[in-house]
């Protein structure tokens, strides 16, 4: 563990944390896309099948579980609990779009041809596009509550840290994981403009992001 | 192709 990977887990956590409670307290999901939430709890399921067959750290473990309950929690919220301001009209990007070459890339793709190994690589594809129905959605409605771009300022954070992560690992350890570090870089590269609207736009002070 | 590395990472 480094500095790197622990604040970009942090970091994941908050964004998920402020998500949660955006919806659980406000008790809307206006301006969320559900699809992307869907995606997310698809991550986390594919990727931590390992969770009760291989022990790595109780931090490990309490942090997949959380991930786990906390993005199955909302998309709870979105599509039962506040399904009546789930903007479905505005959440209409083509999911199918990223499942199908994703799910393709991971058979090609990866390091082992085994069932685990072959989810987790798909987990690591479709995280990096899974954002893409909720910056799709801002773009269509033309602006976004402060609250939604700061989750979105920590979500795309935490994979960026990981990259710092992947640099100090490569350097210290040698560990290198190429699959985890590429699709990490892509993933990173969609946040580049958000980045770059939040600073110049939300944290300036404004209420909420409005799209040019 | 990477040797089995034990996934540590979240």
């Amino acid at each position: 563990m480094n500095v790197f990977r622990l604040l970009g887990d942090v970091s994941h956590l908050v964004a998920i944390i402020i998500l949660f409670l955006k919806i659980f307290r406000s008790k809307s999901c206006a301006g969320i896309s559900g699809k992307s939430q869907v995606l997310f709890a698809l991550v986390f399921t594919t990727r931590y099948l390992d969770l009760f067959t291989s022990f790595i750290s109780i931090y490990n473990t309490v942090m997949k579980v959380v991930f786990l309950v906390l993005s199955y929690a909302t998309v709870y919220l979105i599509y039962l609990r506040f399904r009546s301001s789930y903007d479905s009209e505005s959440d209409t990007f083509r999911v199918e779009f990223l499942l199908v070459p994703v799910a393709g890339l991971s058979f090609l793709e990866n390091y082992d041809f085994t069932p685990i190994e072959i989810l987790w690589t798909f987990s690591i594809y479709l995280e990096s596009v899974a954002i893409l129905p909720q910056l799709f959605m801002i773009t269509k409605t033309g602006e976004a509550e402060s609250i939604t771009t700061h989750y979105l300022f920590f979500l795309g954070l935490y994979r960026a840290l990981y990259l710092a992560n992947w640099v100090w690992r490569y350097h210290t350890e040698g560990f290198f994981d190429q699959i985890a570090v590429v699709s990490g870089v892509v993933q990173t590269i969609f946040y580049c403009d958000f980045f770059y609207l939040y600073v110049t736009k939300v944290l300036k002070g404004n209420s909420k992001l409005t799209l040019p | 192709k990477l040797n089995e590395k034990k996934k540590d990472e979240l």
